[in-house]
């Protein structure tokens, strides 16, 4: 493992809990997208379940145990314990426009057609577009709050690093994997917007806001 | 091809 790769998962963790955090602190799920973390929870399922078949190593395993833990955690938060203070009337991407085509590329373009591998694949596809409710929702009322912006930054953060880790990995152990490359291309430039408004704004100690 | 459909990211 390389440190592109260390470092990106350790964003990508990162942003997981300071989600978690926002939400358990404040008491308050307001500006989240449950959509988007619902999808979250749907890709990480989708991807772990060789969880069942496959050892990597203990890292591996502790890694996606959190990650699935942490994003039901989420969802339960959002839907459940503090349902009253969701957003939902701002929450409207139809998702049904991302699971619906991600699901029938899956089982087109993958990798060897079983049913894992078809989910692995979804997950990634879904994945690469799981953050566009939230986006949709930020562009909609307009603004975000800094900790919500931490928050993306640091899972747009994670996919760039994997991009750099695939670089490496092609040069160094001649590995790529074209299905998880191309559907990182695809997730690192959704948040390329975001990044800027992030660097621009929400850096210099402003709140995210749009220009209306 | 082993490592393909080993997948040993997250």
């Amino acid at each position: 493992m390389n440190l592109f790769r260390f470092l990106g998962d350790l964003s990508h963790l990162l942003a997981i809990i300071l989600l978690l955090l926002k939400i358990w602190k404040s008491r308050s799920c307001a500006g989240i997208s449950g959509k988007s973390q619902v999808l979250f929870a749907v890709v990480f399922t989708a991807r772990y379940l060789d969880l069942f078949t496959n050892y990597i190593s203990l890292y591996n395993t502790c890694m996606k145990v959190v990650y699935i833990a942490c994003s039901f955690t989420t969802v339960w938060l959002i839907y459940s314990k503090f349902k009253a203070t969701y957003d939902g009337n701002h929450d409207t991407f139809r998702v049904e426009f991302l699971v619906v085509p991600t699901a029938i590329l899956a089982f087109l373009v993958n990798h060897d057609f079983t049913p894992l591998e078809i989910l692995w694949t979804f997950s990634i596809y879904l994945e690469s577009v799981a953050i566009l409710p939230q986006l949709f929702m930020v562009s909609k009322t307009g603004e975000a709050e800094t900790i919500t912006s931490h928050y993306l930054f640091a899972l747009g953060v994670y996919r760039t690093l994997y991009l750099f880790n695939w670089i490496w990995r092609y040069h160094f152990e001649g590995f790529f994997d074209l299905i998880a490359i191309v559907a990182g291309l695809v997730q690192t430039v959704l948040y390329c917007d975001f990044f800027y408004l992030y660097i621009t704004k929400v850096l210099k100690g402003k709140k995210l806001s749009l220009p209306a | 091809q082993d490592t393909i459909f080993t997948h040993d990211e997250l």
